[in-house]
């Protein structure tokens, strides 16, 4: 996982997957997604943490999602 | 769900039947003292014990909660990464409520350095009791770790979340309350300006009305330290029996001490040359004196007085012709362009002795024989008859 890199589209993807932004992919295989799903998740992470709402992996973001946090998910089922 | 949702605490939906819970540490990190461990892990369950009727008790075997520090994976699928990011995660009730720290963080006790294992285990208690992330910025269940906070208290969205799942506090259960000895005849905090009433109680201070620091206790009392000795002020004078000393009362609080205030965390910090003490009602609360430099960032030592101040809320130390604010929700707490010269203050004179907020709202700071009320909106001393200075002997020792 990306620690204190700025995330790419891939860590973010596993960094809304781990804290409940998007279904949990499958440890051995990577699932096709269409972007709309993508841009939601992002969007939700960003009204969560008080962020700027723009469906983009923007800067603000991506320095949010490298702050040390905790391990749980942030959307639970 | 929607963006405009107002933002709060969140159940996860799964909560204990029992309040009195036990727990035990079966794995320890390696850098702190298991002791050290011992006392930050209970400080943090009291956190939740302090607005309801929860309690938690250590013990081995079988218990409600365990607590472990690992490295990576760790047999429960949700592997640790390495110093930073995921610092710890905890499981729902309905999941166990276990917790687990990442053995690799920097874990520290009172220290802007590290990441502080008492904040983060307070929110790790928080799900093990059935709360998720808030996303209310400033609560503790927020996912982010914000730093080390010296004057950490739980949001009200906390408070709100936990009594939303276990009620109110009904019992005075958990850390034992403030053994006041002073519960006689205390005043109720209903104030007008201290009127003059002669009292038989004392007149040490009287004859010389200049004192160390003056504070009010989360209960509200108002107490005036001199030397080794403290005095209780009534609603117009000083409080029978008194002075007491202070070393009976505040245990391990030393006299002739520097500056104090007490926080709107209900906890009294008193400051003393290059170290301070944190109090909780009469009971010391932690490992204390700890060096100013350390808790108080940006803060000289030999302080000559601090409050919190009625205009903002924010922390602010005196000492000789300057001041600083110190806000702890703010990195660093003390801004580049502190100190600032007292005389902003319009009005007060350098070299204080004392100040503070009463309970009437007004801040009122004291030097020699005499003190000074300040007016907030005018941001200067009040303009009034008779005029400030006045006399704290008459006005507030009762002679």
């Amino acid at each position: 996982k990306f620690v204190n890199a700025a995330p790419s589209d891939s860590n973010a993807l596993l960094y809304l997957s781990q804290f409940g932004y998007l279904a949990p992919s499958k440890g051995n295989s990577s699932h096709l997604m269409d972007e709309k799903t993508y841009r939601k998740a992002i969007e939700d992470f960003q009204a969560f943490a008080g962020l700027e709402v723009t469906g983009e992996l923007d800067s603000d973001t991506q320095k949010t999602m490298v702050l040390p946090r905790c391990g749980v998910k942030d959307k639970v089922g | 769900t929607g963006d405009n949702r107002a933002k709060r605490y969140a159940l996860q939906g799964s909560r204990w039947k029992v309040k009195d819970l036990t727990y035990k540490i079966s794995k320890y990190p390696s850098k702190l003292k298991r002791a050290e461990v011992d006392k930050e892990i209970q400080r943090a369950f009291d956190v939740w014990t302090g607005y309801t009727d929860l309690t938690f008790t250590p013990k081995s075997g079988q218990v409600h909660i365990e607590i472990r520090f690992e490295y990576g994976e760790h047999g429960d699928g949700d592997p640790f990464d390495g110093p930073g990011g995921t610092l710890a995660h905890a499981y729902f009730p309905v999941f166990g409520g276990d917790a687990h720290f990442d053995a690799s963080e920097a874990w520290s006790i009172n220290s802007y350095k590290g990441t502080n294992l008492f904040q983060v285990a307070a929110h790790e208690f928080g799900h093990s009791l059935g709360l998720s992330h808030s996303d209310v910025r400033q609560a503790l269940m927020a996912p982010f770790y914000r730093g080390y906070d010296p004057v950490f208290d739980l949001d009200t969205d906390d408070i709100e979340g936990i009594q939303a799942l276990y009620g109110k506090k009904t019992m005075k259960t958990g850390p034992r309350f403030g053994d006041d000895d002073d519960q006689d005849g205390g005043f109720d905090g209903s104030h007008d300006v201290p009127s003059k009433t002669p009292s038989s109680a004392d007149h040490s201070l009287c004859d010389d009305p200049k004192f160390d620091t003056i504070f009010n206790s989360a209960e509200g009392y108002t107490y005036v330290f001199k030397g080794e000795k403290y005095w209780k002020l009534t609603e117009n004078s000083v409080a029978p029996g008194y002075p007491k000393l202070i070393s009976d009362n505040w245990i391990g609080l030393p006299g002739n001490i520097d500056a104090s205030f007490t926080y709107k965390n209900g906890k009294t910090y008193f400051f003393k040359g290059s170290k301070y003490w944190r109090y909780k009602g009469k009971r010391v609360d932690g490992l204390y004196p700890k060096e100013i430099s350390e808790g108080f960032t940006g803060i000289p030592d030999d302080l000559d007085a601090s409050m919190v101040w009625s205009g903002n809320g924010k922390i602010y130390f005196f000492k000789g012709s300057k001041f600083w604010r110190f806000d702890p929700s703010q990195r660093p707490p003390v801004k580049s362009t502190y100190p600032k010269p007292i005389s902003n203050w319009d009005g007060v004179p350098n070299n204080l002795n004392a100040v503070f907020q009463w309970t009437n709202g007004y801040t009122y700071f004291f030097k020699d024989n005499a003190y000074y009320r300040f007016n907030d909106r005018a941001f200067a001393v009040d303009a009034t008859t008779p005029a400030f200075p006045r006399s704290s002997a008459y006005w507030w020792f009762g002679c």
